[in-house]
């Protein structure tokens, strides 16, 4: 199972709807301070609901809405991951469960959504276009082996953290996994 | 519980020592510091680099506490094993002979698994596959410039050293 | 006491914005929470990149972050200047670009200072006008291998990338 | 003013006493993970008591004698900064108010020994060889503009710690310097 296409559309400074095309084995990113290699990872945690909003560095859901210079931030941000799933890590069974009936088992978009509206900010969570709920990608991701304490998402600072850290929760790294 | 954690904690102890051995010339392991008590106390890190005598993950070099680190990354991920995996700049400390290791044991994951590696350090950069370029316009607007197949010739990471 | 204090703020922060114009395309500026009683809050560092939005040092990007602290840091330099300046390790999660602009402005202020600085980056390394390596030899002893003059050419600095 | 040589023997990872010339002008120091760089640069800091014994990455004052890996620590450890003071940075009324006496005002010698008797450790300090204390090399190089208030050596990890630090300590660089 892989990561087929990355979509992000007003989040953070992906102001642009940007599409990504992935593949299978070892890619890189590279480019300039400040040009949003990490906003792309934070779109990934994002839409697969593996990180508190402080671990995509925005104080609160609203500062991932995109931003312009001049003028006001949209009013709506979504991302989209789109998942190869030939070898079908996850099964016919948990697509089933999570979104409620099976599109296509070789490929399944993960996507979700902030809206803001006059009076507040709405989260929307869609498995093949079909609306579910955070914990329904949750437990179909953490059977295909993709949880937030797993570290298969190695943030920036990470590797300082785990340095700086106490020993106590250095062991509760550990503790999670179990 | 403790018996779930012991069995965690000696598994990945185990990857730990396969992994640092490779990464580095040298030994290293998971301490527990009251293996009595497990959840009484915390764990560090000791190694022993080749030709050097044990040393705490707290008193080694900045570099040789990154390899420890990332080393007990690559450690928790064989035991817990992952369809991808994302990177974002691990690779800060490391000296370009570390930077090539660790690219290496990267690209050797990605034979049967998708890896996604952010970075500024050419040696990893050139490593991959495929390169995606990201850059900001005017407008504050993030740019991806192509993704680009690599071939081990001259390649995207034009910002990268 | 407060006035010494406002003397030398005033004074860094001028320096402040002068360094970090010419290392990024922008505008900044050091902040006190609270002009009125500095002693009472604490002081954050504001940056404009070109074409970006005023940010506070604490939601810039990795990079971002580090050439800001580096240029507060240039800036404590011209208020208080030194004969010497010793750098170990700062240019960690810049780009390339960024790298060298830190580099070309150590290298004008070598111009009449002594400046040492430690760096894994190559065109940090290879802007000096001499290049020390440093090795680990096989009994834990550090050697110092040779003080290289630097034409620009093919540099000690072998461990770097 | 500056350096134009530093000597270590037993200090760190010194184990053989080492001589290294500097220049003016911009010198780079490159080398693999643990090779020792860092360790050169708390070897000035202890020279010229600019550091506490933390901030040269040492637990206790002993941790700074050379450890083998086989075998027991060495017994004594020294550095010394031989300063060109052509330019007259330090002016002789200041040299003979540090050593007693002026040896050469061209070239001033500071160098500082530490050394393990059975019972206790001992910290001693010189200037162009004649025993001064802590304070007096602090006095002689705060007048030439070298304090450890200054940032004029910026340790690995510095510019991190710049990052992460509160407001208030921010604030108190600048309280420090004033
Ligand atoms: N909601 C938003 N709207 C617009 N721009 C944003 C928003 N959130 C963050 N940004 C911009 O994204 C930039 C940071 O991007 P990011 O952290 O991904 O950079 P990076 O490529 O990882 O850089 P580095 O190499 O320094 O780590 C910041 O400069 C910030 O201006
Ligand atoms: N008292 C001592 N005796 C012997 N070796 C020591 C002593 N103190 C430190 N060391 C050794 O010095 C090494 C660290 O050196 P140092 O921190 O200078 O490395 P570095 O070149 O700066 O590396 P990096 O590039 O990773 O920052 C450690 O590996 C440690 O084994
Ligand atoms: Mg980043
Ligand atoms: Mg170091």
């Amino acid at each position: 199972m892989h990561i087929k296409e990355l979509r992000l559309d007003g989040f953070k400074s992906f102001g642009e709807a940007t599409s990504i095309p992935f593949y299978e084995g070892f890619t890189t990113i590279s480019g300039p301070n400040g040009s949003g290699k990490s906003n792309l990872i934070d779109g990934v945690l994002f839409a697969l609901g593996l990180a508190r909003t402080r671990g995509m560095r925005a104080r609160r859901l609203p500062d991932l809405l995109y931003n312009p210079p001049d003028g006001e931030p949209v009013k709506e941000a979504s991302v989209e991951v789109v998942i190869d799933n030939e070898s079908r890590a996850i099964t016919e069974e948990e697509i089933r469960k999570a979104a409620g009936e099976v599109n296509d088992p070789d490929e399944i978009v993960i996507r979700r959504r902030i809206k803001k509206t006059s009076s507040d900010y709405y989260s929307y969570y869609y498995v093949d276009d079909r609306s579910v709920n955070l914990s329904d990608i949750r437990e179909m991701l953490a059977n295909a082996g993709v949880t937030p304490e797993g570290y298969n998402v190695v943030m920036q600072g990470d590797v300082n953290g785990i340095i700086n850290m106490g020993p106590t929760e250095r062991r509760g790294i550990i503790e999670e996994i179990a | 519980k403790e018996e779930k954690f012991m069995e965690a904690f000696t598994a990945i102890d185990g990857f730990f020592q396969e992994v640092f051995e490779e990464l580095s010339d040298g030994t290293g392991s998971l301490v527990l510091d009251d293996p009595e008590e497990p959840f009484e106390s915390g764990m560090t890190i000791e190694a022993k680099p080749a030709d050097k005598p044990v040393e705490r993950l707290e008193s080694m070099s900045g570099g040789e506490k990154s390899l420890t680190a990332l080393s007990f990354i690559f450690a928790i991920q064989r035991y817990t094993p992952a369809p991808f995996y994302f990177f974002d700049e691990v690779d800060e400390s490391l000296d370009a002979v570390n930077v090539e290791k660790v690219a290496q044991m990267i690209d050797d994951i990605a034979d049967d698994t998708q890896f996604v590696v952010i970075s500024h350090r050419s040696n990893m950069v050139e490593k991959a596959d495929r390169i995606v370029g990201v850059t900001m316009q005017h407008d504050n607007v993030s740019r991806v410039t192509g993704v680009k197949a690599n071939d081990g010739g001259d390649a995207e990471g034009a910002a990268a050293d």
